[in-house]
Parts: C-alpha cells; sequence; structure tokens
C-alpha cells in the first residue's frame, strides 16, 4: 500500500507538472495569437 | 476576438504535489504520512481518497487545457495561412530589420509551444509575416512596377531615361551582378508623388538602359513636348535584350523599346540621326505600337492610361497631317 500510494503520489505530480505546463503553454499561444491577429488588423 | 478573454488560462493549478495534503485534515494525516507508511488506517483511506480524486481533477483538468492547446494552435494556423494568402496577394520586401525582429518576436514562442508539446496535438509551419510592416502604400507602389529597355548612343554614358517627367536623383550604388552603377531617381515634381526610378546598364548589353519604375504618377507629365518625347529621344536598334536581369517582387511590366519589328533598311541612319526625327518614321511608329501592346496586355491599368496617351497622340498626329 505504500508503494501504491508513493505511486499515486508520483502520477499526481506528474500530470500536475504537465498541467503547469499546458497552461504556460497556452498563455504563449494566447499571446501570440492575439500579435498575429493586432498584426493582422 | 480576443482569445484570451474566451480561454480562461488561469486554472488554479496545482504543481506542487505536497498541496494536496491540505485537503485532509492536519489533525489527522501528519505532512509525512507517506513516510510514516499510513498507519493510522482511516487516516490512510481517506488520503488515498483524497489523492485519487485530486488526480482525476487534475487529469481533467490536462485534458481540458490539451484540447484549448489544439483549438488554439489550429485557430493560429488558420490565422496564419490568412496571412500568407493576403502577403502572397500583397507582396513586398522583406530586407528590413524591424521585420525580422518581429518575425523572431513571433515566431520563437510558438516553436517552444510546437516543440514543447508533448502529446502532438498540432503543428506549426513557420511564420511567414515578414515584411508585413510596411505601410500599405509602398506595398501598393510596389505593386505597381514596370521596366523600360532603351538603347542609348556609344558615346552616352550617363543613366539619363527621359520619359517626360522631372527626377531628382537620390542615389547610386554598385550592385554585384552588374559592374554599371545603378543610380536612383524620384519624381521631383511633386512632393507626394511616390513614384521611384532605378536606372542601370543591362548586363548583356551594356547600351542598352533598363529604368524601372516603381509606382504611378499621382500627377500629369510635364508637358506635351515631353511626352512625346518620352522615352522615344533614343536610337532604337534590333538587338533583343531578352529577359532583364533586375528582380522585383511585384508584377512588372517591361516595355522593350530595343527590339523593333523590322531590321532598319539603312543601318547607318541609326548612328546619324537623332532620336527625334527618327519617332516620325512609320517604322517607329509601327513598332511603338506593337511594343505597347504587348506591354498593355500584362496589365489592366496600365493598359487603360496607355491606350488613353495612344489614342490622343494619334489623333493629334492625324489633324497635324491633314
Amino acid at each position: 500500500k505504500d508503494e501504491a500510494a508513493s505511486a499515486l503520489v508520483d502520477e499526481l505530480n506528474r500530470v500536475s507538472a504537465e498541467n503547469k505546463k499546458l497552461t504556460e503553454m497556452l498563455t504563449v499561444m494566447c499571446e501570440n495569437y492575439n500579435a498575429l491577429q493586432n498584426h493582422l488588423a | 476576438m480576443e482569445y484570451t478573454s474566451l480561454v480562461n488560462t488561469s486554472l488554479d493549478l496545482n504543481s506542487n504535489p505536497r498541496n494536496f495534503l491540505s485537503l485532509v485534515p492536519k489533525k489527522e494525516v501528519p505532512n509525512n504520512f507517506i513516510e510514516l507508511g499510513l498507519r493510522m488506517s482511516p487516516v490512510k483511506d481517506e488520503a488515498a481518497s483524497a489523492l485519487v480524486d485530486e488526480l482525476n481533477r487534475v487529469s481533467a483538468e490536462n485534458k481540458k487545457l490539451t484540447e484549448m492547446l489544439t483549438v488554439m494552435c489550429e485557430n493560429y494556423n488558420a490565422l496564419q495561412n490568412h496571412l500568407a494568402d493576403y502577403m502572397a496577394k500583397n507582396p513586398a520586401p522583406s530586407d528590413s530589420t524591424n521585420n525580422s525582429s518581429r518575425k523572431r518576436k513571433l515566431e520563437s514562442p510558438t516553436n517552444q509551444v510546437m516543440i514543447n508539446n508533448e502529446r502532438g496535438n498540432s503543428e506549426s509551419s513557420s511564420s511567414d509575416e515578414d515584411s508585413c510592416k510596411k505601410p500599405r502604400q509602398e506595398q501598393h507602389i510596389k505593386a505597381k512596377i514596370s521596366r523600360v529597355c532603351v538603347r542609348t548612343e556609344a558615346s552616352d554614358t550617363g543613366l539619363l531615361v527621359k520619359d517626360g517627367y522631372q527626377w531628382r536623383k537620390y542615389g547610386q550604388k554598385v550592385t554585384r551582378d552588374n559592374p554599371s552603377p545603378r543610380a536612383y531617381f524620384k519624381c521631383s515634381h511633386a512632393p507626394s508623388c511616390p513614384v521611384k526610378k532605378k536606372v542601370q546598364r543591362s548586363v548583356e548589353d551594356q547600351s542598352i538602359l533598363v529604368a524601372t519604375y516603381e509606382g504611378e504618377h499621382n500627377h500629369p507629365s510635364q508637358s506635351k513636348h515631353e511626352q512625346a518625347s518620352s522615352g522615344l529621344n533614343r536610337t532604337v536598334t534590333s538587338t533583343t535584350l531578352g529577359s532583364a536581369s533586375l528582380s522585383s517582387s511585384g508584377p512588372t511590366i517591361t516595355l522593350d523599346l530595343t527590339t523593333p519589328p523590322k531590321p532598319p533598311t539603312n543601318p547607318s541612319d541609326e548612328t546619324k540621326v537623332g532620336g527625334d526625327r527618327r519617332v516620325d518614321t512609320p517604322e517607329f511608329q509601327q513598332f511603338l505600337v506593337d511594343q505597347m501592346a504587348s506591354s498593355l496586355t500584362k496589365d489592366p491599368s496600365f493598359k487603360a492610361a496607355l491606350a488613353a496617351a495612344i489614342s490622343g497622340r494619334m489623333v493629334q498626329q492625324n489633324q497635324s497631317q491633314k
């Protein structure tokens, strides 16, 4: 059970890090999109 | 449409794996409960349940983020394609340093996003929005490029092409591909006239001057007399220039005044007779009409302008002959 809990924590850790990275990417993507849109306007 | 207003990026993400312990009452579960081996069974169950719940929540959030990112990438690519289409229709030079910095600014984060996107939900093409910062007027100028080739006399070493307008020379430079210098002129009739002219001798034949006009005059030419002699006060021979090697980004109309339809009956006339007398000959009139007709077919606006000029000139000649 200790191993299962540890694996659970590891998985949560990994998904959270991925989540954070995805958020950063989405933020950058939004900035790029807006910049391109302003550029076209 | 502002996508930042539609896409909520503040998802209150929990990147710290220890934070999930805040969901569990501190009295029941110490922070080091994992190290303790979860000895208390009720607390252990609650902690495990909280862990699983938290994992499910973060996973769902992760999935949602990925979908949003996919949509965002698709929108971005669509917009980029839209920009590429626009640029293809309105070409402009891309030698500005501002453009390259702009390109870096826009391209770098995108590539970073695409490289980091482990799920591979989107693809990105390279950004090609360079040269977009040029003013629209300048783009319009670049779209109207015409080229005139005229033969000069052997003794003439200048870079002067008489075309009925007054020009102010503002620069000259030597290019790699051509030993002859290239002179830059700007129409000096009005400050608002955007037309520029580049004159350089042909690489193939140094006696041929190639004048490249950029833009359209927003005023009439200086006088009818000068108009009549526009580009015609040069000796015309049967030498074919072929395609000029000057590069341009927009559609180019080439008026080759060096190629008459028939060889001259008396070649010695070319060196003896001045340009103005030769203009009056029927051979040259025919040649001029043919050359203009070939050029007219390439550009509708140029066609209209030149057709009006030709018709007016022919009417004038007919009246003077009668």
